[in-house]
């Protein structure tokens, strides 16, 4: 479904030059389970923002479902990710003005899901996370891992091909982090999404079927996780 | 240092009445280090915010160094908090307009202190949290642990005398969040400062003299680590 081939993303010039990710090459098949691994800065976010469309790389190409993701203008972008793909930020970002319902819907509502469709999917993602009590609450009134959840919720329920969660598990104590995880595990068994999920917790890494090493922008290990 | 007793927080009114916090009593002796654990929504953040000055309880009584703290004015409050304490928030929140060097200085300057004094508990407290030679990048430039270390690194620079800090290590892998707990470490060995930190590490909460369980909003355990 994904293939990366020497993706670079550089910030700046000259001397003063970041190099964000320096030549990834990866596959990702269809229904594959991936998590993404590596210290701070590493390029874990950056990695994710590009197979996410929200950024381009500098160097290398990008395709998916056989398609060159470089050649899309940035409206081609956002209107193919809002059909096919759904992310978790890093940063939770909830927009404050729109209860934790209306929040989960507003994607379903961009791909022209019919309103009944729309708030059943909420609905059901919103139980699964747990946080159903909260659908009529706005952010500011609910708990870090309440509105992370949300958060995930919003990014489950309209059923995307591929699954982006970067920290999905940061703000969360094991008993939430475990729901998030079951929640996955569902809808990759209903749907066969693929996922990849940045993550520094070693447990939830070993939910995922393969994890990917990152260190300083390049890819430094690629294995199958045995013994699940 | 801080005496709470019979703490109450609520929202809303009759029957949409949430309790966030239910008559919490706690004392906490200066220079000690607390761990404050519980499940997503148990009422830590909002435990801290009234801690740190930023909430008032609804019920109970606040005492800080002896001073009751329900009696002071919000303008007071924020005189008190600028001088003595330190918050390490849930979500970063770093100034986007200001460099890590110039967000970190931030509190300092309020607190009045000299420029060049200013500048060095700045770099000092950067340099500690392995961020310094990100001093004059932008928020928006650096990945999300580096961030959350900057946010670290302001609320240490100006040496509190009580440090708050919402799961500081959060979003950080296992190296970052080491360095984190030596600066907390050294901090609290150089200056006695008292740290609550909130997490959902345990590896975290073993680092502290003290771990205070939360649940549903009152405290259901309170035990001293033991064999750190
Ligand atoms: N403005 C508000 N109105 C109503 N309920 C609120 C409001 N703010 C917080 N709450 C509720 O108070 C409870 C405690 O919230 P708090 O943020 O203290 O939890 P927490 O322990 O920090 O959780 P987490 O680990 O998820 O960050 C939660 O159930 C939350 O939904
Ligand atoms: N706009 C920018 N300008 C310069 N450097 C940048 C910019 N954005 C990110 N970087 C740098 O790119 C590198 C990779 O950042 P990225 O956010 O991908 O890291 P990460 O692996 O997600 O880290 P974390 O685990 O801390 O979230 C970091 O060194 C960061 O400082
Ligand atoms: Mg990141
Ligand atoms: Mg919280």
């Amino acid at each position: 479904l994904i293939e990366l081939r020497e993706v670079s993303r550089s910030y700046g010039e000259g001397e003063a030059t970041v190099h964000a990710l320096r030549g990834v090459t990866l596959s990702i098949k269809s229904g594959e389970m991936v998590a993404l691994m590596g210290p701070s800065g590493s390029g874990k976010s950056t990695l994710m923002n590009i197979l996410g469309l929200f950024d381009r790389p500098t160097g290398g190409a990008y395709t998916f479902g056989g398609q060159d993701m470089t050649r899309l203008s940035a409206r081609q972008q956002a209107s193919f990710r809002g059909r096919r793909i759904a992310f978790v930020f890093q940063g939770i970002h909830l927009l404050p003005r729109l209860t934790a319902l209306a929040n989960v819907e507003l994607p379903m509502s961009y791909a022209r899901m019919a309103a009944n469709t729309r708030r059943e999917s909420a609905l059901k993602a919103l139980e699964l996370l747990g946080v159903a009590h909260l659908k009529d609450r706005y952010p500011s009134q609910m708990s870090g891992g309440q509105a992370q959840r949300v958060a995930i919720a919003r990014a489950i329920a309209p059923g995307p091909d591929l699954l982006l969660a970067d920290e999905p598990t940061g703000a969360l104590d094991r008993k939430s982090g475990e729901l998030v995880l079951q929640a996955f595990q569902e809808l990759h068994e209903e749907t066969g999404v693929t996922i990849v999920l940045v993550t520094h917790d070693a447990f939830v890494g070993q939910h995922a079927a393969r994890i990917v090493a990152l260190e300083d922008g390049q890819v430094i290990g690629d294995q199958p996780v045995t013994d699940r």
